[in-house]
C-alpha cells in the first residue's frame, strides 16, 4: 500500500520529467527535480531509493528513462480512460485538452443532462451523450476514471451515476463534498491553493 | 523568506479548513488536517509551531480561528484580483467559478483577442475585453494575479502582455513553459497529476 502523499510526489516528478523532456533536457539532478516539485532533494532521493528508481550518484537522471520507471510504479504504463460528466465550459475544456496523452490518459466520453447539449460535437472529436445512457458498458474493465464538472448542487447525483455503473475513481472539480461508497476514491481538483501561493508574493522583493 | 513547499502546505490547510467549515466542523485535530492534505501529522504540527498557529494539545483546532491565522500568514486577509487572459472554455469557467470568495480572491477582468468574443457578457457578471486594452491601470497596486487560459502557442505572448502592464504573478493553465522576467513568479496549474494518482488505484482492493 503506497500512501497518497507519496503518490502525489511521484505524479509531480512524472509531470516535471514530461515538461523537461519537452524542453529537450538530457540529464536532471535530484535537486532540479526537487525544485520543480517544491520538495526537498532529500525527499526525492528517499522516494527514488524506496522504489529502486535508477540514476548514478553525481551523474543525474535520464528524464525519459526515469519517466518510464515512474510510469510503471503509478500504472501509467497502461491506458486509462476519463469519463466526463457535465459538458459545460470546464467539461468541454477538459475534453479538448491536449496534455492527457503524455500520461496514457484519454477522454473516452462526455455526458450531460441538458437536451440542448446532447448530440453536439465538441473539441477532442467527441459527441456529448445523454447522462442517462451511462452504463457499465461505457467503460468496461477497471481502467476508468470519472471527472465531475457539473454545478455543485448536482455533484452528488452525478457521482452516484458514476458509482452505479462501476466507475469508482472520481476527480471532483466542483466545490461540493461527495459521499462515496466503500471502496471508492474521490479526489478534489483545486487550483485555488495555487492562487493562494501567488497571493503571498505580493511585493516584488519576495519574488524568487 | 518562506519556501514554496511550505506555502503550498499552508494553502492546503487553508482549503481543508474552508471545506470543513462548510461541512459544519467544530474542532479539527492536526491528524485530520494532515489526512485532508495528504501530509504527515508531524509536518502539520511543525508548520503550526513555526508560524505560531494556535490550538491546545489534545483539544484540537477551531477551524474558523485557524483559517484566520493562516489567512494572515498567506496574506489572504487582503483582497487580490485575478485577471484572466483567454476567454475560451476554461477562461469562462474560471470567471464564473464561485469558490474564489473564500480566499478573498475576485476575478476583475477577462481579456481575449478574438473580435467575435470581445464585448460578450459572460458568467460572473463580467464582459470580455480586448487584450489590447490591458494597461497598467487595469489592476493598479500590487494585488493582481494573471491567469493564462489561451492556447499553448499563445501563452508566451499573453504572458508578456501581463508582464508589460506590471502583473508579475501568473498561474499558467497552458502546457507551454513560460519565460519570465526577473522578479516575476509563474506557477503551472495542472490537474493531470491528480488523474495520475487515481490511475494508481486500478483495483478495488487498493481503495482506502
Ligand atoms: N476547481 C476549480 O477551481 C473550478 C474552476 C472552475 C469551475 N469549477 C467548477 O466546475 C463545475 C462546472 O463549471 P462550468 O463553468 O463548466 O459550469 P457550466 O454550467 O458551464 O457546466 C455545467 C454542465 O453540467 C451539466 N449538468 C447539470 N446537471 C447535470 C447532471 N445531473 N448530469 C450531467 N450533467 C449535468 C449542465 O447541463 C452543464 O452543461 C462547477 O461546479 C464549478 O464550480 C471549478
Ligand atoms: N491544465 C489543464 O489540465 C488544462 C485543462 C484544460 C485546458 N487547458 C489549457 O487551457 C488553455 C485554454 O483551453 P480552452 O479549452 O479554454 O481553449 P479555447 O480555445 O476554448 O480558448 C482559448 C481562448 O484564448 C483566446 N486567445 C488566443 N490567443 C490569445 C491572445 N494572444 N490573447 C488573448 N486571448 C487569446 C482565444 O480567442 C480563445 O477564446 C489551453 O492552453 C489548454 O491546453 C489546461
Amino acid at each position: 500500500r503506497v500512501p497518497i502523499p507519496t503518490l502525489l510526489r511521484l505524479a509531480c516528478y512524472y509531470r516535471a520529467l514530461v515538461e523537461q523532456e519537452q524542453r529537450g533536457a538530457r540529464r536532471l539532478s535530484s535537486s532540479e527535480i526537487a525544485q520543480l516539485c517544491g520538495i526537498s532533494a532529500t525527499q526525492v532521493r528517499k522516494d527514488f531509493s524506496f522504489f529502486g528508481l535508477g540514476g548514478k550518484p553525481g551523474v543525474g537522471y535520464d528524464p525519459a528513462q526515469l519517466r518510464g520507471q515512474i510510469a510503471r510504479v503509478l500504472k501509467l504504463d497502461r491506458p486509462h480512460q476519463i469519463v466526463i460528466v457535465g459538458a459545460g465550459r470546464l467539461g468541454q475544456a477538459l475534453a479538448a485538452y491536449g496534455g492527457f496523452g503524455a500520461y496514457n490518459l484519454q477522454v473516452s466520453g462526455v455526458f450531460d443532462s441538458d437536451p440542448a447539449k446532447i448530440g453536439k460535437r465538441i473539441g477532442g472529436g467527441l459527441t456529448i451523450q445523454d447522462v442517462k445512457k451511462l452504463t457499465p458498458k461505457t467503460c468496461p474493465g477497471k481502467r476508468c476514471i470519472g471527472a465531475l464538472t457539473v454545478p455543485a448542487d448536482q455533484a452528488q447525483r452525478a457521482a452516484d451515476t458514476l458509482f452505479s455503473v462501476g466507475i469508482y475513481r472520481i476527480l471532483n472539480f466542483t466545490p461540493a463534498p461527495i459521499e462515496a461508497p466503500a471502496g471508492a476514491i474521490v479526489r478534489t481538483a483545486a487550483f485555488t491553493p495555487e492562487f493562494a501561493v501567488l497571493a503571498f508574493f505580493d511585493k516584488e522583493t519576495h519574488y524568487e
